[in-house]
């Protein structure tokens, strides 16, 4: 499920992979 | 663990890139400032490859990116908790 807030910032946690940030468009 | 050099990150992925990024980051963040580390981290990586590698290398300034970024992730968790 996806939060409707948006919590800024992304939170790195070492170990796990990193999403980087939702609203970035490549 | 060898250094990330530029030519190491050019043959990842791009959110890999990141990811290693953050990985040599996070324990350099660690120690100037535990609670925060993982925020910080993540808004480091905002910050271009080539800027991020040179503060792998460079203690001063990575310092003051992270004083930088905890000054404006306190100024935006002021913001969030102070009523309209």
């Amino acid at each position: 499920s996806h939060a409707n807030t948006v919590t800024w910032p992304p939170e790195f946690r070492p170990g796990e992979p990193w999403k980087g940030y939702p609203n970035i468009d490549p | 663990p060898e250094p990330l050099t530029a030519s190491m990150l050019a043959a990842a992925p791009p959110m890999d890139q990141k990811q290693l990024l953050g990985d040599r980051l996070y324990p350099l963040i660690v120690a100037q400032q535990p609670n925060l580390a993982g925020k910080i981290t993540g808004m480091l990586l905002e910050i271009d490859n080539s800027e991020l590698l040179h503060m792998l290398e460079s203690p001063e300034s990575l310092k003051s990116k992270v004083d930088e970024a905890i000054a404006v992730l306190q100024a935006h968790q002021a913001k969030d908790c102070s009523p309209k």
